[in-house]
């Protein structure tokens, strides 16, 4: 079973027409592991990326290297996950 | 425990497919009259595909299609779809715009249109969105079937990558999840409108997704979606993007709903249900019910247009 403890989920909003083709590639930069959950859609509009925790710190100071404004949107995903499945166990019993 | 009936079955919480399968067979067996079950073909671990059929009679009736969690971690989607079946057989002969629809037409209801994918979800891996074939060659498994479709198959917006989240697979509806709709569609003949349902980002959008050239019906189009996301704002007030998919968001070959466009059925769309990124795929349950009760305004608005524009 995969778990997703440590991996974030990173916002990340180009500004401009280069920043939108660095972040078009983002699955072939395999290093980085990364799972694009909302793609490349135009400038100013968000790309969501889950990132696992041993990539993490290298992808932040790629982003940061390449001025590309990130937030993080989750913190830990399986804390989620953890929740979610407690919620529909609970709800089985019920 | 299971729920005796699918009165008292919980649609504010994400359910397993063996769950979802149960709550099929209920809802036929309580409404034999009205609700039958169609397997249209088989997963590629060998799942049964099963659609849902609401009819009140006639033989081949115009016909409209909803799909749900073709990628399998969208859960909401599943989820809604649920509450939709629930909605159609309570609505029935009480709403007075549905049951002129299905007194005229059909409603074909496909929930788990990913069942393998959907199945490892609960199981193994939460994040997993594609089919599960394996690809001969590769660690990876799995097709995109939203990018397996043969319209523009091929061409950029998809990747000939196997271990890529948008692989297109080796050739177009190489997977039995697509290529038992298209049979489907194509035996059935007389669809008006399919609307295929994901999540998230909130958009509601129509072909095309592979090239720039605009939809011959795109007025039409853009006018019926921008009535959809006004009735579904109506509720909670949820704001919803709209256009083609390639204006929208970005270039997408091989997509569910270029395809059923290009076998004639004008009113294609396709949903991006909630949110627009705080959960992303992980929404919480406590949102099933208000997602699944806004999107059936849109779906409402397309079904009666669908009903009241034959062609």
């Amino acid at each position: 079973k995969e778990t997703f403890e440590g991996h974030q989920v990173l916002r990340i909003v180009p500004k401009n027409e280069a920043q939108l083709s660095l972040l078009k590639n983002l699955e072939e930069m395999t290093e980085f592991e990364l799972d694009v959950w909302m793609g490349v859609t135009g400038v100013s509009f968000p790309v969501d990326v889950r990132v696992p925790p041993h990539t993490l710190q290298s992808f932040k100071s790629y982003l940061e290297s390449h001025d590309l404004e990130y937030s993080v949107m989750i913190e830990d995903i399986q804390a989620i996950l953890d929740v979610e499945k407690q919620q529909m166990e609970s709800a089985a019993r019920v | 425990a299971e729920p005796r009936n699918t009165d008292s079955f919980d649609y504010s919480n994400y359910h397993t497919l063996s769950e979802i399968y149960s709550f099929q067979d209920m809802l036929v067996a309580e409404n034999p009259n009205f609700v039958s079950k169609i397997v249209i073909g088989q997963s590629y671990e060998g799942r049964p595909l099963n659609v849902l059929k609401f009819s009140t009679g006639g033989s081949n009736r115009p016909a409209i299609w909803i799909d749900t969690g073709i990628h399998s971690r969208e859960w909401v989607t599943q989820a809604s779809a649920l509450w939709f079946a629930k909605k159609i057989v309570t609505d029935y002969g009480k709403d007075a715009a549905l049951t002129a629809i299905l007194n005229n037409m059909d409603i074909f209801l496909e929930i788990a249109t990913n069942p393998d994918g959907y199945y490892l979800t609960h199981t193994s891996n939460r994040m997993w969105r594609k089919t599960r074939k394996p690809n001969p060659g590769y660690s990876c498994y799995g097709v995109d079937p939203n990018r397996n479709w043969n319209a523009g198959f091929g061409e950029p917006g998809a990747s000939s990558y196997p271990c890529s989240e948008t692989y297109r697979g080796p050739s177009a509806h190489s997977e039995s999840e697509v290529k038992s709709i298209v049979d489907f569609v194509q035996s059935h003949g007389n669809i008006k409108a399919f609307i295929s349902i994901h999540a998230y980002s909130q958009m509601l959008m129509y072909p095309y997704g592979y090239t720039k050239t605009a939809a011959k019906d795109q007025a039409e189009l853009h006018a019926l979606a921008q009535k959809a996301i006004t009735d579904l704002a109506s509720l909670y007030g949820t704001r919803y993007r709209y256009g083609s998919i390639i204006n929208t968001i970005y270039q997408a070959s091989g997509n569910t709903i270029d395809w059923t466009y290009e076998q004639g059925i004008k009113y294609s769309y396709t949903f991006e249900l909630r949110d627009t990124g705080y959960y992303g795929f992980l929404l919480p349950a406590r949102e099933i019910v208000p997602t699944a009760e806004e999107t059936w305004l849109a779906l409402m608005a397309i079904m009666d247009h669908a009903y009241k524009n034959p062609y």
